[in-house]
């Protein structure tokens, strides 16, 4: 796709010394993060549409393995299509987002999800070769009651923890912290719910972490 | 409390009830517990004897203390069911939370840094710094590119006679995903989302750059300070920048070390890529 020539025509500009070493004014650094970021943005939105394909194609029965961890197409076998429309009929003809500053415990898609009780689906990409155990963090909406399901609707432990104020200066204070343990097979998607309102019997409900201050002697 | 302890399965991280700094770090898979800290260090960019520090030159002139702290951390504790973590804010723009989970093997340290005070009109350079009992002498490694590891030794050069005129920068090296130091028993090393400056100058230390912001330029080209008065709109006067970064640490004994740390430094390499949709039933 030639969204992707965009990105990388940005990093073989920013290939150039100054780029990686920062020896540049302060514009030409700016242009060079502007490059880089709308290439960016334009390969996340490939790479959404290649998840919703990826995983829509399993919904309409074409395999994957029923632990609802979903493999390249080639090689699934057994139809996890049952294991998605298992959670309760979900319609899942959303569109994918991605948020690039979930390092800053920033994103606008689940604090508002979360805050209006809007049931997400997420979805973990492993780009090594080989087996993942990571974890996910997401911000979301402060005092939200959430549990989380793997792709088979198995509950998934999690937990909530109060944001650091110093992440995101002047307005951590209704934010807080949703991790949670992933598993994902090499070069492959794993597929998890976020859900906040319909939560099955069976949840398992984000324990809240417990937050002390100690003042040195 | 006297000490507060951290820990979720194989890693425990001792904390000191007084001065609020870390104190001890152990890697109960590998029997190993040793004396550790974590500090930072500001190095005040140095505009002369003929030379400035710069973009292209980082050339300090002693270090400072950490500016507008108190003589002591105070500490965050946040225990869970998945993570534990220790909050300490070093001053008013540095902080760091140093997290571990139940079942990893390493420690995460999650610094913010920024903006950079500069009302003492001295450009500075910020690097953290992990110290600890691995004896190490003045030997440490650095990846090239995230290859090999290549051994460093303090104020030495393989090719020629090394005439130290610059003790500190002439001991930082190009990291782009890795610093290393052993002894015969333990590894420890830190593993970057992000190239950077980094050395070893003492036994047991791990140290690389995080932030910087200098006032002067250093006449080799750019013709403008690294200061970040304007970022992103021209005539508005910002404070500078905030730099967030999520940095591995690993102790392992020194065999198993080197196999820990090349599986860290994969995942900083490929982090995972998380989308969301919504759902409606």
């Amino acid at each position: 796709s030639d969204v992707l020539d965009e990105l990388e025509n940005a990093v073989s500009i920013v290939l150039h010394h100054d780029a990686i070493t920062g020896t540049a004014k302060q514009a030409v650094a700016d242009d060079y993060a502007k490059r880089l970021y709308k290439g960016g943005e334009g390969a996340a939105s490939l790479l959404n549409q290649g998840f919703k394909e990826i995983i829509d194609s399993k919904v309409r029965g074409r395999g994957g393995d029923d632990d609802g961890v979903i493999r390249p197409v080639e090689e699934s076998s057994v139809n996890d299509g049952d294991v998605l429309q298992r959670a309760e009929g979900l319609d899942l003809d959303n569109d994918f987002v991605q948020c690039p500053l979930l390092n800053i415990s920033t994103c606008a898609f689940t604090e508002t999800s979360s805050r209006s009780k809007q049931n997400m689906q997420v979805v973990v990409y492993n780009n090594l070769a080989q087996a993942r155990d990571d974890f996910v963090h997401l911000p979301i909406g402060k005092e939200s009651s959430v549990a989380v399901f793997d792709g088979a609707m198995n509950p998934v432990a999690s937990q909530i923890t109060g944001l650091d104020p110093s992440v995101r200066p002047g307005s951590s204070e209704d934010v807080e912290d949703l991790g949670f343990a992933v598993q994902i097979p090499p070069k492959g998607l794993a597929v998890y719910y976020v859900l906040f309102q319909n939560i099955p019997q069976n949840a398992t409900l984000a324990q809240r972490s417990k937050t002390r201050a100690v003042s040195p002697n | 409390e006297a000490s507060i302890k951290i820990s979720d399965g194989n890693i425990g991280l001792t904390f000191d009830g007084s001065s609020g700094l870390m104190r001890g770090m152990e890697n109960q898979k590998y029997g190993i517990q040793m004396e550790s800290s974590i500090d930072f260090l500001v190095y005040n960019s140095s505009n002369g004897q003929g030379q400035n520090s710069g973009a292209y030159i980082f050339r300090p002139e002693g270090t400072l203390p950490l500016l507008n702290r108190g003589d002591k951390l105070n500490l965050t504790v946040v225990e869970g069911p998945l993570f534990s973590e220790m909050r300490q804010t070093f001053a008013p723009w540095l902080h760091l939370s140093t997290r571990v989970y139940g079942n990893r093997d390493w420690a995460e340290l999650m610094w913010r840094v920024g903006p950079i005070p500069f009302a003492d009109n001295l450009g500075k350079e910020i690097s953290m710094r992990v110290s600890s009992s691995v004896s190490s002498g003045d030997e440490f490694y650095t990846d090239s590119n995230g290859r090999d590891m290549l051994k460093r030794v303090v104020n030495y050069r393989p090719t020629w006679d090394l005439q130290v005129s610059e003790p500190v920068a002439g001991n930082y090296y190009p990291l782009t995903a890795a610093l290393a130091i052993h002894d015969d028993k333990s590894e420890m090393a830190v593993l970057l989302d992000r190239a950077c400056g980094g050395t070893s100058l003492n036994s047991g230390d791990l140290e690389f750059m995080v932030h910087r912001r200098i006032l002067a330029d250093d006449a080799r080209g750019v013709g403008e300070a690294l200061n970040e008065t304007e970022c992103g709109c021209r005539d508005c006067h910002c404070a500078g920048l905030r730099v967030a970064g999520t940095t591995g640490l690993v102790l392992a004994s020194a065999t198993d070390g080197p196999g820990l740390r090349r599986q860290v430094q994969a995942r900083k390499e490929s982090p995972l890529v998380t989308a969301f949709r919504a759902i409606t039933s």
